[in-house]
C-alpha cells in the first residue's frame, strides 16, 4: 500500500458515497445516468468474485465489501425508490455497446485462461469505460449539478491516482500489470475533457455547463 | 520485470 494507492481508493469510495448521499437527500436522481451505475455493479461483481477465493487482506475485503453493497444500493434507488426522477430520456446510450467489445478483448488478451481471471479482465476494460453514459447524458442536456460534477471528478481522478500507484509500484516493486495500466490511461483519458471543464468552472463556483 | 497475476488491488 502507497498513498497513491490509498488517496485512489477513497476518491473512489468518495465518489460513491456522493453519489448516494445526493440522491437519498435530493430524494432524485435527476442528471445520474443509471447505465454508469448498472456499469459499475457489473465491475465490481465480476472483479470481486474474489472476495470467496482469495484473501489479500481486512482492508481490501471491507472495502470491496463496501463498493458492492453501496453500488447496488444506488441501483435500488435509481431503478426502484426513485424511478419517478429518473431521467431515462436523457440517458440512452447503448451500453451492449461496451459491455460486448470489453467481454471479446478479455477473451483476446487476458493474463490466464480462466473464467475469474477473464471476469477480473473484463471489470478492468468495462470500468475503463463505464462513466460513458453519464458523460454522454452531461452532454445531451450540456449541464451538469454541480454535486454530479464532485462525483464525477472523484470517479475520474481516482483511476489517475492508481496511474501514479502503478509508476511507484514499477520502481519499488518492480511489479507492472500492463492491462490495468493501459485500461486506466484509456478511463484518465476519457476524463480529460471534463477535468478541464472542473478546473476553469466548478471550482470558480460556476455550474458546469458546455458551450452551445 | 515480474509479471504478477495476483490482483491485489481494488
Amino acid at each position: 500500500m502507497n498513498i497513491f494507492r490509498l488517496l485512489g481508493d477513497f476518491s473512489h469510495l468518495g465518489a460513491i458515497i456522493i453519489l448516494l448521499l445526493k440522491i437519498w437527500k435530493t430524494r432524485s436522481c435527476a442528471g445520474v445516468s443509471g447505465k454508469s451505475v448498472l456499469l459499475y455493479a457489473i465491475v465490481f461483481t465480476c472483479r470481486y468474485l474474489d472476495l470467496f477465493t482469495h484473501f489479500v487482506s481486512l482492508y481490501n475485503s471491507v472495502m470491496k465489501i463496501i463498493y458492492l453493497v453501496s453500488t447496488y444500493f444506488t441501483l435500488f434507488l435509481i431503478y426502484r425508490k426513485f424511478k419517478a426522477t429518473y431521467d431515462r430520456n436523457h440517458d440512452t446510450f447503448r451500453i451492449e455497446f461496451l459491455i460486448l467489445p470489453s467481454a471479446v478483448l478479455a477473451l483476446l488478451w487476458n493474463h490466464e485462461y480462466s473464467v475469474l481471471e477473464i471476469l477480473w479482465t473484463f471489470s478492468i476494460y468495462l470500468e475503463s469505460v463505464a462513466v460513458l453514459p453519464q458523460l454522454f447524458m452531461v452532454s445531451k442536456t450540456g449541464e451538469a449539478e454541480t454535486i454530479t460534477s464532485h462525483y464525477l471528478f472523484a470517479l475520474g481522478i481516482y483511476r489517475f491516482l492508481y496511474i501514479l500507484n502503478w509508476i511507484y509500484r514499477y520502481y519499488t516493486e518492480n511489479f507492472i500489470d500492463w492491462i490495468s495500466v493501459v485500461a486506466g490511461v484509456v478511463q484518465t483519458v476519457l476524463y480529460c475533457d471534463f477535468f478541464y471543464l472542473y478546473i476553469t468552472k466548478v471550482l470558480k463556483g460556476k455550474k458546469l455547463s458546455l458551450p452551445a | 520485470v515480474t509479471v504478477r497475476i495476483e490482483h491485489d488491488e481494488l
